[in-house]
């Protein structure tokens, strides 16, 4: 142990501060002090140099125990349900994801789930072209559980490997568009048993504490299964993933990092904790 | 409310007649994790408090008052005069847009990616159509982001808003023919849609500050997302050194972020919010009032 001595309380405060400034929260930042100290006390940190160390340790350990590989389908399609806050970046990681798919070899077909957006529409029908994949497609102001099903239903006749539905981006706060989106999980799951596969939360690096408010009520109404951090190429950090992890144990799959459907990686826990102290 | 929330923090000030280092000490604590817990950067929150213990130290407390709520009244009035902006309102109290008379008023709008500036765009334009009668051309000056020209025509088509586009060209001449294409076509308000783009884009930030020294508008808008937490320190700090910024627009604020952006921002650039978005409708534009955003911010 640190033989009684005492642990560096402006060390402490430094790190509390940039996991603060990383968009943690101020009380799941203020928790991991806890922890830190306990450890000290504990004699499972020795020096205040094994501090750090320590830190990032305990964090990548955190954030590595889900497995970050999507749940396929053990038969037919497997069904991907994508959704999020408005501009959070849900169209442009369809097309990501579709790349990565497409380049494992799978058959891809894409559902426009938005038909409520001027133009979202267009938007993924010129992501689906230049990627290569099939699209489906509804009218204008369609009930977008109606695209839903048509997506499923189409992805199970044609043998397709995988489908990704798009939805509008809606804030969680509304309920009758959280009724829509628990409508449209329905109905995935009636014409594809335990589908969807996954549902993945597309959060924008820039959001604040607000995103464990997203992860929870869009986890009651369509179950999400993954994050997709979008926007990782910029400043923010993202800690706000450390912080639904702790308290709700969702893991983050995928990062985006550019405006490009190449611009995607598989979430890397040990890259992801040492960019928050860079 | 917030004197309840603060009620164990508050202990040490209740039933004091002055309030001193000490007895503040806890209160000015619980302010500045209020603050932090609403996405306020940890700078901005640090130097407000600072600034809240300074006017608060050897206040007498008023008789009659509860010393938590005068020093929470602090605490607000504190906030609301740093996201206040008296210079950008007019005598009747409404939010001004720098309109000149010589030439079409421009107003270019840029931020990062998604944070609403083509739906803002429309918004706007609609808004001063019916405050201001005027006739505005709205620039698809975004020829990135897939659908985007398509996005702003249709949101054009909406509002019976001409929209300039130009197929194979690039942002700057797309912009600078506008400005031509308003004088023909009679429009005396140009709004420019820009792509979002990263305040790290050295490429993207250039492009942007060039359109700014081409057309050079009478108002250059942020067009800034409420729920953005930290981050919103760098990349309105950076936008302000690249732009002549003259305002902000927070948009999203029908969502329950706290908003703590909005005093970062304003802290960070000294440039007034004008508007706040609060719903994807045209509609849904409203004028910015620094006392209902304090009441928010504060939780
Ligand atoms: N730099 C960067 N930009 C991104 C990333 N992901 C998405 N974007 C951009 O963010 C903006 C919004 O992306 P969209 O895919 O339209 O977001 P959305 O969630 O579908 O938006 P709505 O459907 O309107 O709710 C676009 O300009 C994208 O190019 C990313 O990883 N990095
Ligand atoms: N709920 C809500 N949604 C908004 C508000 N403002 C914009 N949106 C939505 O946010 C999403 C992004 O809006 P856009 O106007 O495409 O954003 P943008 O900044 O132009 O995006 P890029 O051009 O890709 O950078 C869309 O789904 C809009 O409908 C608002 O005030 N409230
Ligand atoms: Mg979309
Ligand atoms: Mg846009």
């Amino acid at each position: 142990v640190g033989l009684g001595q005492k642990i560096d309380e402006d060390l402490l405060e430094q790190l509390e501060e940039a996991l603060i400034e990383a968009d943690m929260g101020v009380e799941s930042a203020r928790l991991l002090m806890e922890d830190i100290r306990k450890a000290w006390k504990g004699g499972e940190i020795e020096t205040g140099a094994d501090i750090f160390p320590f830190l990032k340790a305990d964090l990548k350990h955190r954030l590595s125990r889900h497995p970050v590989s999507l749940r396929m389908a053990e038969s037919g399609p497997t069904v991907i349900l994508v959704v999020g806050v408005n501009g959070a970046g849900k169209t442009t990681s369809i097309a990501k994801l579709a790349w990565i798919m497409t380049q494992e070899g799978r058959k891809v077909l894409l559902a426009a789930g938005d038909t409520f957006r001027a133009a979202a529409v267009e938007q993924l029908v010129t992501w689906s072209k230049r990627i290569g994949c099939e699209i489906v497609t509804g009218k204008a102001g369609a009930d977008p559980a109606s695209v839903a099903y048509q997506g499923c239903e189409r992805a199970v006749k044609e043998s397709f490997d995988v489908l990704i539905i798009d939805t509008a981006g809606r804030l969680h706060t509304q309920k009758n568009l959280m009724d829509e989106l628990a409508k449209v999980y329905k109905v995935i799951g009636k014409v594809v048993p335990n589908a969807p596969h996954e549902t993945i939360l597309v959060l924008d690096s820039t959001t604040g504490q607000n995103a464990i408010n997203q992860a929870r009520m869009f986890t009651e109404v369509a179950g999400v299964s993954g994050i997709f951090l979008a926007k990782l190429d910029g400043t923010a950090k993202g800690g706000a993933v450390l912080t639904i992890d702790r308290h709700i144990g969702i893991p983050v799959k995928f990062v985006g990092l550019g405006e490009s459907f190449e611009d995607i990686q598989r979430f890397n826990a040990a890259a992801f904790v040492d960019a928050l102290f860079e | 409310n917030l004197t309840e929330r603060f009620r164990e923090a508050f202990k040490s000030i209740t039933g004091q007649s002055k309030l001193t280092e000490d007895n503040v000490k806890d209160a000015v604590r619980a302010i500045k994790r209020a603050l932090l817990e609403a996405d306020v950067n940890l700078a901005v929150a640090k130097r407000f408090v600072d600034d809240v213990r300074d006017k608060a130290l050897g206040a007498e407390v008023l008789s009659g008052v509860n010393p938590a709520q005068q020093f929470i009244k602090i605490v607000h009035d504190e906030l609301v005069a740093l996201m206040s902006d008296p210079s950008s309102r007019d005598d009747e109290g409404r939010v001004r847009i720098n309109f000149t008379r010589s030439r079409p008023t421009v107003v270019l709008m840029a931020g990062l990616q998604g944070s609403g500036k083509t739906t803002t765009c429309a918004k706007l334009a609609a808004l001063l159509v019916k405050r201001n009668k005027v006739k505005p051309l709205l620039v698809a000056a975004d020829l990135q982001r897939p659908a985007a020209v398509e996005q702003l025509k249709v949101l054009g088509k909406q509002i019976g808003v001409d929209v300039y586009a130009e197929e194979k060209s690039t942002p700057p001449t797309v912009c600078r023919n506008a400005l031509d294409f308003a004088r023909k076509n009679a429009n005396d308000l140009i709004i420019l849609d820009t792509a979002g783009r990263l305040h790290v884009d050295e490429a993207l930030m250039k492009e942007v500050s060039e359109i700014a020294k081409l057309t050079e508008p009478e108002e250059v808008l942020l067009v800034c997302d409420a729920m953005t937490g930290q981050d919103a320190v760098k990349s309105a700090k950076a936008f302000d050194e690249r732009l002549p910024l003259t305002g902000v627009i927070l948009t999203k604020l029908d969502g329950d972020a706290r908003g703590g952006a909005a005093l970062t921002v304003k802290a960070v650039t000294g440039k007034p919010i004008k508007f706040i978005g609060v719903g994807e409708k045209i509609e849904q534009l409203e004028e910015f009032f620094p006392d209902r955003m304090a009441g928010r911010i504060l939780g």
